[in-house]
């Protein structure tokens, strides 16, 4: 079985020079995941 | 013993469950072939900028794997999914309980140490043992409340950015959220949140701003795109959807609104949930596929605090998502059976959608009594809006929706807070 979530959060602004979520963008939401990593619930996917 | 087994005769006959399974295969390739035909094209509702309408490509198995998919849909899956939970509802034997499911969680993984029933006698059947609770205390939420939190145990397949409203499966194949979730109206709920200390100004600003919603473009990740574009639908110009095809609205009790009414910055007075700001965020939309393996806990909880407005069940089918499957077959969560939750919090929309799978059959949400999925009524309804959709001249959407209701009128849904139970997956 699989779930998907899909949700809105801040985008943060775009981000000079990289840095920020790995997008180009700094601040907004961040991922705390890799793929292919086991998570357990609870655990924080990301952060906004 | 020996002597009979030696002198018996063999004769051989042919099964007659062959013919059972070959008229069954028959019978799903016939339904899903009818349903196929009613269901309305997305290039129908797409509107462009201009408003004129906007060619887009329908979700559909292509390439090297149609062939597959055409395969796999001729195989009775939901009535395999079904027989196997019976299967797994079968009382084990007192005394084979505990070795039959320590095999299991030696095969599968499970921590049994996490286990909440300490005495695997208690669970009669595999079906129990796998929707099994945990000890309080072993799945700590993280601290911080700023966090997404992982609804349940698993494997993160794929994450990301939605980009112009779709959702990347493989490297280059992608998917709408449209034929995911459906069209969904966009809501003066859904538009990009507001956030701050409230204003009159910044009220009537943002009041306006969702009125022109239906309108309006969203800049999203520097790309514009429009939110009706992106969640269009046949919906009449009162904004009520032009067809529904069957009204399953239940009334819910929240236990945790006032939790879930602090968290989305909602305060006792008539303050409405987005309400305005004096500086303006902007947002995007994120997705986020967790994988649930056979061993673990299959029970899952809310990632966020959020209110969740209604629900749509797609009939679907029941196709394995296992990883390797998810990567290599396009469009499998829209193909599948799945129910998907809509709603919104503290930054604006928010969605949940567990998606079936051939070994799991049934999906289970706590506050939803009248939700029944993998079931024979359920085809058997979705397969008749569809022919009446037909009758009407009008689209079916492939959806049966229902509405929540929660105990106040402040939050106009059903709430969750953060780490609430709210439903599994089951087997069968």
């Amino acid at each position: 079985s699989t779930v998907v979530l899909v949700f809105e959060a801040p985008q943060g602004e775009r981000a000079v020079g990289g840095g920020g979520d790995g997008m180009g963008r700094k601040g907004g939401f961040r991922w705390n995941v890799e793929i292919g990593r086991r998570v357990r619930v609870g655990e924080a996917l990301g952060v906004v | 013993l020996n002597a009979a087994l030696k002198r018996t005769k063999i004769e051989w006959k042919p099964i007659p469950v062959a013919v059972g399974i070959g008229f069954l295969g028959a019978y799903q390739f016939y339904r899903i072939q009818r349903r196929e035909q009613h269901t309305q094209p997305e290039s129908d509702t797409a509107i462009g900028k201009d408003g004129a309408p906007k060619k887009r490509e329908r979700i559909r198995p292509s390439g090297p794997w149609f062939v597959q998919v055409q395969i796999m849909s001729t195989l009775p899956l939901k009535a395999a999914s079904r027989i196997w939970g019976r299967f797994n509802e079968l009382t084990i034997p007192y005394y084979l309980r505990v070795p039959g499911f320590k095999l299991y969680a030696f095969i599968f993984g499970v921590n049994l140490d996490e286990v909440a029933e300490p005495d695997l006698h208690t669970f009669p059947n595999l079906a129990a043992f796998f929707y099994r609770t945990l000890k309080p205390g072993v799945r700590p939420l993280d601290p911080d409340h700023n966090a997404v939190l992982s609804p349940a145990d698993g494997k993160v397949i794929q994450f990301g950015l939605i980009d112009n409203g779709e959702i990347e499966q493989i490297k280059g194949v992608t998917y709408s959220l449209d034929a995911l979730l459906g069209s969904v109206k966009p809501s003066k709920r859904a538009q990009p949140t507001i956030q701050g200390t409230p204003s009159s100004t910044a009220t009537k600003a943002h009041e306006e701003a969702a009125v022109r919603a239906d309108e309006e473009f969203a800049n999203i990740n520097g790309i514009s795109y429009t939110l009706p574009n992106l969640f269009s639908g046949p919906w009449s110009k009162d904004g009520t959807p032009s067809e529904m095809p069957t009204d399953q609205s239940t009334t819910s009790t929240a236990s945790s609104e006032a939790e879930v009414r602090a968290d989305l910055a909602l305060s006792s007075t008539s303050r409405p949930w987005w309400a305005p700001a004096s500086t303006q965020t902007a947002t995007a939309l994120y997705y986020c596929v967790i994988y649930l393996a056979p061993g673990d806990y299959h029970r899952f909880h809310s990632p966020v605090s959020w209110v969740v407005e209604s629900r749509r069940h797609f009939a679907g089918e029941l196709y394995s998502v296992s990883p390797y499957l998810q990567r290599t077959l396009p469009g499998l969560f829209t193909l599948n059976e799945r129910v998907v939750l809509l709603g919104r919090w503290r930054w604006g929309f928010f969605s949940y959608t567990p998606v079936g799978a051939t070994n799991v059959g049934s999906i289970k949400i706590n506050f939803d009594r009248e939700l029944r999925t993998n079931s024979l009524t359920t085809d058997t309804a979705a397969d008749r809006a569809a022919e009446e959709a037909s009758t009407r001249g009008e689209p079916y959407s492939g959806f049966a929706e229902a509405t929540y209701e929660g105990a106040s009128a402040v939050l106009g849904g059903h709430a969750l807070k953060r780490g609430e139970e709210m439903g599994g997956f089951q087997l069968g």
